[in-house]
C-alpha cells in the first residue's frame, strides 16, 4: 500500500489544490509500480495552510484572467509541486521489496500519450522483464514482447498504421479470392509480403545512468548485434533507463510527421527476496 | 525504538529538513499488530489552523474503510477546514464492513476532540491505514493511544522523521522529503513543502 502526505505553507484555493493534486498524481504516484498490484488503501493527501503567505496576499487559484488560467505564482508553484511529487514517488520505488534496480522506462510515441503510457505500464508490469533485469540480462526480446501485448495495441496495430492497412487489404484479397473475383491471384509469397510487418518503427535502447553511450538493442524493428560485455556493465549499475521509441521521425502513412508524446514510468526488478518477503507476510 | 536502515538505503534518509510553518508532526506506539511490541505505529500530521486539503484515492473496487471515510470528510468540508491526517500501520482496516467504517470514523473523531471539536462539529481529520487486509483494527488500543500521539506533536526534523517511520510496514527506510521555494509575487518570502510516503509492496497506484 501507498500512503503519502504532502504539506505546504503556501496559500492555495481548495478547488485549485484538488485540481493540481489530481493532475500531478498522474505523472508521479500513478507512474510507479513495484509489483503491479493496486492496493485497497492507496491515498495521497495534500494540505496548504498559507502560514508563510504575507498578510493580504490572496490564495493562489486558477482564474480565467491569466494566461491558461495561471498566475505567475501558480505556474511556479505547479512546477515545484510536480517535481516534488515525482521525487517523493521515486523514493517508494527505491525501496521496492527485494529490489536491486531502479528502472526508468521512457516511451515516446507519435500516436498518443495513452499509447506511450500503456506501453510503459506493460513493460513495468512484466515479471519476465523484471526478472531479466534482476539477472542483469539485456533481454530486449522480453521488452518487445511486453510492448506487443500492451492493452489497446495488440488488436489494432496502433503502432503501425501501415500494417493496419496491409492487414485489411490481405483480408479483402482473401475474400475476393474465395469469391473467385478480383485479383485473387495473390500467391503465398505475395500475401506473406503484404501481411502486417514486424513493427518497423520500434526502437529499444538501454541508457546507462553514468551518462555513457546509449546501448541500442533494436533499431526500427531490426535487432542490433548486442555487445554483451557492454550490456553487463550497464546492468551492473543500480539505476537504468529503458528508452522505447514507437516512432522514427517519419510520417505515418501519407500524413505529416506527428508530434511525439512521452510517458515516463518508474519501476524496479523482481528478486528472490520479493518472493521470500511476500511468502512470509502472514495474514 | 528505531528500526535499523540498510547501509545502501541510508543515502535516501534526510538528516535535516525545512518544514512548512504551522504544521506539526507526531508519532506514538499503540501496538496495532500483535507482533509489533516496540515501534511507533501511529502518526499524526496536522495544521495548527484547519486549512484547504485534497486527496486522491485508490480505484480498487474493494477500497478500504479509511479511503471511504476520508473521501466523505473532504466532500463534507468541500476541501476546506481540514485539520490533517491520522495514520496507523499494522492493519489496513480493509474488507472490514460496517464496523471498519465505524473504526475509521472513531480514529478521526478521537483526533478532532483533542483539538476542541465536539460531537456537533464536522469531522476535520482524514484517516489512513496500512497493513494486513481483512483484519479488524484494535480500535480501543488506537483511540487510547491518540492522546499520547497528540502530546508527541512538534515541528522539528525528528518529529517529521518519527511520523515517517511510524507509517512504514515492509519498508526498509522512512521516506521523507522537504524543500523551500519562492514565488514571483513576493521573492522575499520563503515557502516550504514537505512530504512523507510509504510503500514497498502492493504498489501500482492508480489513484483519482
Amino acid at each position: 500500500t501507498l500512503l503519502a502526505t504532502v504539506c505546504t505553507d503556501a496559500a492555495i484555493d481548495p478547488d485549485t489544490l484538488a485540481k493540481l493534486l489530481r493532475h500531478h498524481t498522474q505523472t508521479s504516484f500513478n507512474s510507479i509500480s513495484i509489483d503491479g498490484d493496486t492496493s485497497t488503501n492507496d491515498t495521497l493527501a495534500c494540505f496548504a495552510n498559507g502560514a508563510a503567505t504575507p498578510e493580504g496576499v490572496q490564495p493562489m487559484a486558477y482564474d480565467s484572467q491569466n494566461v491558461n488560467g495561471k498566475s505567475d505564482d501558480l505556474r511556479v508553484f505547479e512546477q515545484v509541486f510536480s517535481t516534488f511529487l515525482k521525487d517523493l514517488a521515486k523514493l517508494v520505488v527505491r525501496d521496492g521489496e527485494g529490489a536491486t534496480k531502479f528502472v526508468t522506462i521512457r516511451v515516446r510515441s507519435d500516436v498518443s500519450f495513452v499509447t506511450a503510457k500503456r506501453v510503459a505500464v506493460s513493460i513495468a508490469r512484466s515479471a519476465l522483464v523484471k526478472t531479466a533485469l534482476y539477472g542483469k540480462d539485456a533481454n530486449w526480446g522480453r521488452i518487445l514482447c511486453a510492448i506487443g501485448y500492451a492493452p489497446g495495441l495488440m488488436s489494432s496495430f496502433e503502432l503501425d498504421a501501415d500494417a493496419l492497412k496491409i492487414g485489411e487489404q490481405v483480408k479483402l484479397d482473401r475474400k475476393l479470392a474465395r469469391m473467385g473475383k478480383g485479383s485473387g491471384r495473390q500467391d503465398a509469397s505475395e500475401n506473406k509480403r503484404r501481411a502486417p510487418v514486424v513493427n518497423s518503427r520500434t526502437s529499444v535502447s538501454f541508457i546507462p545512468s553514468d551518462g555513457s553511450k546509449e546501448l541500442k538493442l533494436l533499431v526500427c524493428g531490426e535487432p542490433e548485434a548486442v555487445d554483451e560485455v557492454r550490456a553487463k556493465e550497464i546492468l551492473e549499475m543500480e539505476d537504468l533507463e529503458i528508452l522505447v521509441r514507437l516512432e522514427d521521425g517519419t510520417p505515418r502513412g501519407d500524413g505529416p510527421v506527428r508530434s511525439v508524446r512521452e510517458a515516463v514510468f518508474w519501476t524496479c526488478d523482481f528478486s528472490h527476496e520479493y518472493v521470500t518477503i511476500n511468502g512470509d507476510y502472514r495474514t | 525504538a528505531e528500526r535499523s536502515i540498510p547501509a545502501a538505503k541510508q543515502k535516501y534518509v534526510p538528516t535535516s529538513g525545512t518544514y512548512p510553518k504551522g504544521f506539526l508532526a507526531g508519532s506514538a506506539f499503540a501496538g496495532v499488530k500483535a507482533s509489533n511490541t516496540k515501534y511507533d505505529d501511529l502518526a499524526l500530521i496536522v495544521s495548527e489552523v484547519p486549512c484547504p486539503g485534497a486527496a486522491v484515492f485508490t480505484r480498487n473496487m474493494f477500497r478500504a474503510a479509511p479511503v471511504k471515510v476520508s473521501g466523505d470528510i473532504l466532500r463534507l468540508q468541500q476541501n476546506k477546514n481540514i485539520r490533517g491526517v491520522v495514520i496507523n500501520s499494522g492493519c489496513a482496516n480493509a474488507v472490514t464492513g460496517k464496523l471498519g467504517l465505524e473504526h475509521a470514523e472513531a480514529m478521526s473523531r478521537a483526533t478532532d476532540k483533542l483539538f476542541g471539536a465536539d460531537d456537533a462539529s464536522l469531522p476535520e481529520t482524514l484517516v489512513m491505514s496500512t497493513g494486513v487486509i481483512g483484519q479488524r483494527l484494535p480500535i480501543d488500543r488506537i483511540t487510547s493511544a491518540i492522546p499520547k500521539l497528540h502530546a508527541s506533536l512538534g515541528s522539528t526534523h525528528e518529529h517529521w522523521l518519527g511520523a515517517a517511520q511510524a507509517i512504514c510496514t515492509t519498508d526498509t527506510f522512512p521516506k521523507l522529503m522537504s524543500r523551500t521555494f519562492t514565488l514571483p509575487s513576493h521573492p522575499e518570502t520563503t515557502y516550504s513543502i514537505a512530504g512523507m510516503t510509504k510503500g514497498a509492496g502492493m504498489i501500482h497506484p492508480n489513484m483519482a
